[in-house]
């Protein structure tokens, strides 16, 4: 969606997120 | 077509009936497999969850809306559900390509995980039908279900709703525009309010990486 700002750095996702990676 | 408010609102439930219809209340062969691959079993905690925030739920909107509309609530919840495990699959399949990893114990045993998942894939349902009162199988349009009335019912921290809203977008490719635009206002909702309640979760967080930052500060206390 190109009009939707996305946040995460490279390397972050959910298991980063949630304590889990 | 000219876009009236009320097309807009029929596509997007449209959309969302089409993608969800052929979805699963229960978890796909895929997701199973992940689950198996995983040091503890989430299966029946994920199974118990679902069934444990079903009945909460159902019970909160039946308080809110009216009994008589307990079914509704019912109904909401399921596609709700289906979203979930929709969702929950394509993120373990990119976190997979992502991270090389194919035991996702820590991630799956997470309780706020999930919660904050199934929050967003049921509040994804309920703005859908939220936005249109015509399309509200008769509930009265005074009863406010929008955002963040379902953080209250499943007492969930906005800051933990928060963390799982932009992977749940790039986990759903059909998510209509609307759809996301009302997520990213959530976001904005929390960031700008939410987030800073007395007991969130994000002083914890502040605190931690001043911690580590070996800054020894402590957080100041939220006005009033």
């Amino acid at each position: 969606p190109q009009d939707y700002h996305f946040g995460l750095e490279e390397g972050e996702g959910i298991s980063e997120l949630f304590d889990c990676d | 077509l000219p876009q009236t408010p009320v097309r807009a609102a029929m596509n997007t439930i449209q959309q969302l009936m089409m993608i969800l219809n052929s979805a699963s209340d229960k978890p796909s062969d895929n997701l199973i497999s992940y689950f198996n691959n995983c040091t503890v079993n989430p299966k029946e905690s994920i199974l118990a969850r679902v069934e444990n925030l079903g009945n909460i739920f159902k019970e909160k909107f039946a308080e809110a809306v009216g009994q008589g509309c307990a079914e509704i609530g019912s109904q909401r919840y399921m596609l709700g559900v289906r979203l979930y495990y929709r969702v929950m699959e394509s993120m373990l399949k990119s976190e997979e390509e992502r991270l090389s990893v194919h035991n996702f114990s820590k991630l799956l045993n997470n309780n706020i995980f999930h919660t904050s998942l199934l929050a967003c894939a049921v509040e994804v349902v309920m703005a859908t039908y939220g936005r249109n009162a015509s399309q509200n199988d008769g509930i009265n349009t005074e009863t406010n279900l929008s955002f963040p009335w379902i953080l209250n019912v499943l007492d969930l921290k906005a800051f933990d709703f928060y963390k799982v809203i932009e992977s749940f977008i790039k986990a759903e490719a059909n998510l209509t525009r609307e759809m996301i635009k009302h997520l990213e206002r959530c976001e904005h909702r929390i960031m700008e309010s939410l987030a800073w309640q007395s007991d969130s979760p994000l002083f914890d967080l502040i605190k931690q990486s001043k911690d580590r930052e070996g800054q020894a500060d402590q957080p100041e206390p939220t006005c009033t």
